[in-house]
């Protein structure tokens, strides 16, 4: 800090013994990270993701283009993925809840880009009709409404991403979004896996902190 | 930017590594094993103002020439061993709901260090 006629902090000293200093840094280090991630203290894991879900998901997450970092006067973003917890599912319909962090960041979080990711196992030759429904609240209760819906038709096994619209997007920025697959075809039975850790399906958002709310002075 | 050898006392970049499973952050930190922070330190004698690491431009100019102008009623000439250059920190770890982030922090890794 740099005060009327007086020096800075570092002016008129050697080099620091870092030895001596060297808790003093630690914290600092520490302080710096979570000041900047916009967290009071370190997170504390809840529930812990499988190696397996990890990999897996960590293999679909895409890096955000070049350039993107040093654009826009350098706001800082982030990419989330988060888990699918299952809610209230019978045999039409399986219910997904993501929960995202919005009230770890200052400013709120402006969804960029949201894509839900799903596996499914299907039989040969096979194809496979489903609804997804995007829920979000009701204006005039806290009751979940469909806010939009996508119909899309699975012809092979394997991963598949649905590109999420601005209500799924909405939804994830006020930190948590419900999502109901609905199968509209039974040619195969819980096509879509749930329980098996290297499956659980994910949302991946693209985000930016404090996008809704900053004035800019120039 | 200079880096600091043992016994340096003009301004100079002081590597600094904190790892990550020395500090019980490995749990929720993926990625990277560490943070290589690294930070400033040294003195800063007039004549070393705006150089080096500042490249020589308009402004540099115009700092020099009020520093030379001030320069007898203030012994330190109020310059600083700062960051001149500075890079990203891309972290990838566990938030408090268990989701995985993926965010590059600005201005975290001190490249370089000169005087302001």
């Amino acid at each position: 800090t740099l005060r009327p006629s007086s020096q800075c902090a570092t002016c008129g000293w050697p080099a620091v013994d870092l030895e001596s200093h060297r808790e003093l840094l630690l914290n600092l280090a520490k302080r710096s990270i979570l000041d900047k991630l916009h967290l009071s203290q370190r997170p504390t894991l809840s529930r812990p993701v499988s190696r397996a879900a990890l990999r897996t998901a960590l293999q679909h997450l895409r890096g955000p283009p070049q350039g993107d970092l040093l654009e826009d006067n350098r706001r800082q973003e982030y990419e989330i993925i988060s888990f699918a917890e299952t809610g209230f599912s019978n045999i039409n319909q399986t219910r997904l809840d993501f929960h995202f962090s919005s009230d770890e960041t200052a400013g709120g979080m402006e969804i960029q880009q949201a894509s839900f990711m799903f596996f499914v196992q299907l039989p040969p030759n096979s194809t496979w009709d489903i609804n997804v429904r995007v829920f979000a609240p009701s204006p005039h209760n806290t009751n979940l409404t469909v806010a939009s819906q996508h119909a899309l038709q699975v012809d092979a096994s394997g991963w598949h991403q649905l590109i999420l619209g601005p209500e799924a997007q909405a939804a994830c920025s006020h930190g948590h979004l419900t999502l109901e697959l609905v199968p509209e075809s039974h040619v195969a039975q819980s096509s879509v896996i749930m329980n098996d850790a290297a499956y659980r399906p994910f949302v991946t958002a693209r985000v930016r902190v404090g996008g809704k709310h900053r004035v800019r002075r120039r | 930017g200079i880096d600091c050898q043992a016994g340096s006392r003009m301004c100079c970049r002081q590597e600094f590594f904190v790892d990550f499973r020395e500090i019980g952050w490995q749990d929720w930190i993926i990625q990277p094993e560490g943070y290589a922070m690294n930070f400033c330190t040294g003195q800063c004698p007039l004549h070393v103002a705006g150089m080096p690491g500042i490249a020589a431009s308009f402004h540099t100019a115009v700092l020099n020439l009020l520093k030379a102008n001030t320069a007898a009623g203030t012994a330190g000439g109020n310059s600083c061993c700062v960051p001149t250059v500075q890079q990203a920190l891309s972290l990838l770890y566990y938030d408090r709901n268990s989701n995985i982030v993926k965010t590059d922090i600005p201005d975290m890794v001190v490249e370089a260090c000169g005087c302001s």
